[in-house]
């Protein structure tokens, strides 16, 4: 019994195997043209090398997780209290309380997003798009960018060239979505939609709000898709065409085509950028083997209206559960699941017991300096030729929902000799 | 706010059912 906890509890693995190959290795577990995986696309890291050749260096692990702390200071930014507008369109009482968006230029919306591959207009036109759990909005840079234009490895989409393309009226429901999906009210130019949407890294696009056929795959066409046509587009969206936004607002990709999937939908992401995941739209293969949790409601105002909230329950290392308290992630107002933030963000004494107990289960080997939000670092510069062993971690979510997960989601290689715990704390326990 | 970020997603099957109301996991996704 003892050895079968252990081999539940433990992880053992070489530490070469967390660093990404340099050539891709795609994952069998796509099969493209396979009719039961017809809305399937294939999702790959867009800095691996699964993903199309770079024209730009891309950036470092450091800048990676400066981007993503710059990610989640914008989601909080956008959850907090003094974000909450009531149903009469007034400030609430927390009017007067100011929220300061990060603005830090050089940092990207989050750097360590994946990408799809997917075809816009007719004929189809491919576009690599960022696919984002946390946003709505689905935009690409648009011809003739009459203001401007970032370097993307596609070819920029041009409407003109599009048979089934159209703009959208100031006047149509869609365009008074753009509200709720940007964040931003929605102009009007000629009566045709004008979009913006702002990110916190001050990165932007605005554009207009367009209507065209969506391709995934030969067999999932949807026609009239709404998206946003870029005209003006800024920031470090790295070579990418734009971003498709899955979040649970009318204007997302998961709304626009509930009528064929029913909001369904599904992903896997690799176990490092040198192989590929998947995005399925629709319930297309067995959730046998899936275990569920209710997605919580949240309290924070009609800015949440994007995001999916869940519940922890609980959290073990090692098979041991910790000790935290219920009102520790009660106090946070929650917890989101993102496609697009690269470390969970636990609250700082829920992040504290985690860390306390894997450093205690990992004290054989030595501890090497934090390394820039990571606090749990390792030095395994004398196991490169040895297995190492480390302690699983798993996630109770409400409903006894119990996830355990990969080793590739516990540490996180720094370099040749030094690997962290890929978790970190938010500096405030009420955000 | 705490966020289940994408590296601990990794090779997890992660299940949107929004109009069933729940979110899934399963092992071995990828």
């Amino acid at each position: 019994d003892e050895e079968d906890d252990d081999l539940h509890h433990f992880h053992t693995l070489h530490f070469t195997s967390l660093f990404p190959q340099s050539l891709c290795t795609p994952s069998s577990s796509f099969t493209p043209g396979s009719k039961q995986r017809s809305s399937t696309l294939q999702v790959v890291h867009r800095h691996g090398p699964c993903s199309v050749p770079h024209l730009t260096t891309p950036p470092s692990l450091a800048e990676i997780l400066a981007a993503d702390e710059s990610r989640v200071e914008s989601i909080q930014a956008k959850l907090a209290p003094s974000y909450e507008i009531t149903r009469a369109g007034k400030r609430n009482k927390y009017k007067d309380r100011k929220v300061d968006l990060p603005v830090q230029p050089g940092r990207s919306l989050g750097s360590g997003n994946y990408i799809v591959r997917v075809g816009l207009g007719t004929p189809p036109k491919t576009l690599s798009l960022i696919f984002d759990t946390g946003s709505d909005l689905t935009w690409t840079q648009c011809q003739p960018c009459a203001r401007s234009c970032y370097q993307q490895q596609d070819p920029i989409f041009n409407p003109s060239s599009s048979s089934s393309y159209s703009n959208v009226s100031c006047a149509s429901s869609q365009c008074s979505q753009l509200s709720s999906a940007t964040g931003n009210t929605p102009g009007c130019s000629t009566k045709t939609c004008v979009y913006g949407i702002q990110y916190g890294d001050q990165s932007f696009s605005v554009g207009f709000l367009s209507k065209d056929t969506l391709t995934i795959s030969k067999s999932a066409v949807f026609q009239n898709f709404f998206f946003g046509c870029g005209q003006n587009n800024q920031g470090l969206f790295g070579n990418t065409a734009g971003l498709i936004g899955l979040g649970r607002d009318q204007l997302s990709v998961v709304s626009q085509t509930a009528g064929t999937y029913g909001k369904y939908f599904s992903y896997c992401l690799p176990s490092s950028s040198s192989s590929t995941g998947h995005l399925s739209l629709g319930r297309s293969r067995a959730s046998g083997s899936v275990i569920f949790t209710p997605f919580a409601s949240s309290s924070q105002g009609a800015a949440s209206n994007s995001f999916y909230f869940v519940d922890i329950d609980g959290i073990s290392v090692g098979g041991r559960a910790l000790s935290i308290s219920q009102s520790v992630f009660q106090a946070a107002g929650g917890t989101i699941v993102d496609s697009g933030t690269v470390i969970t963000r636990l609250p700082p004494a829920a992040y504290s017991a985690l860390s306390t107990e894997f450093q205690q289960q990992m004290k054989k080997y030595p501890v090497a300096p934090a390394y820039s939000i990571l606090d749990t670092c390792y030095d395994f510069s004398n196991y490169t030729n040895t297995k190492i062993v480390i302690p699983t971690i798993s996630f109770t979510f409400r409903g006894n929902a119990k996830v355990n997960l990969d080793a590739s989601g516990i540490l996180i290689a720094i370099n040749g000799k030094q690997a962290c715990l890929a978790f970190a704390g938010n500096s405030d326990s009420s955000t | 706010v705490a966020i289940f970020g994408n590296t601990q997603q990794k090779t997890l099957e992660v299940v949107y059912d929004v109009a069933g109301g729940r979110l899934g996991f399963g092992a071995g996704g990828c």
